[in-house]
């Protein structure tokens, strides 16, 4: 899978995909 | 809201029941950070609009890693305006709720 799962310590939950290209700014 | 080069958007449908939302956080222009972010990945997460504030999940994310400790206040107000954005939204439909 492509999602990555990253636990605060105070327990929030963060999970990680990836930005679609087209909703990156092309610099 | 400012262009903070951060971007903050709702991660599921608003229906201005729940106190907690989805939101889902990414970079759209690291040039506007002064650290480097950790990678170019979408970050979801919840937020409790009545027990939370958007710096203490900015200070959260420094501590995870995702961003380095001098960009938190451009983290925070990207959340913050994110978050006022949808508390303003569920003011009007309050009525139409009721």
């Amino acid at each position: 899978s492509s999602l990555t799962q990253v636990v605060h310590s105070a327990g929030r939950r963060f999970i990680v995909s990836p930005v679609p290209e087209s909703r990156l700014r092309e610099s | 809201a400012e262009d903070t080069g951060v971007r903050v958007e709702l991660a599921e449908e608003d229906h201005g029941r729940k106190s907690t939302i989805a939101l889902r956080l990414w970079v759209e222009d690291p040039k506007k950070l002064k650290g480097k972010p950790k990678d170019n990945g979408a970050i979801e997460f919840t937020f409790d609009l009545e027990r939370e504030t958007p710096d203490d999940v900015a200070q959260e994310m420094i501590e995870s890693g995702f961003f380095h400790e001098s960009d938190v206040k451009i983290v925070a107000k990207s959340i913050r305006d994110r978050v006022a954005l949808i508390q303003w939204r569920r003011e009007r439909i309050r009525p139409a709720l009721q």
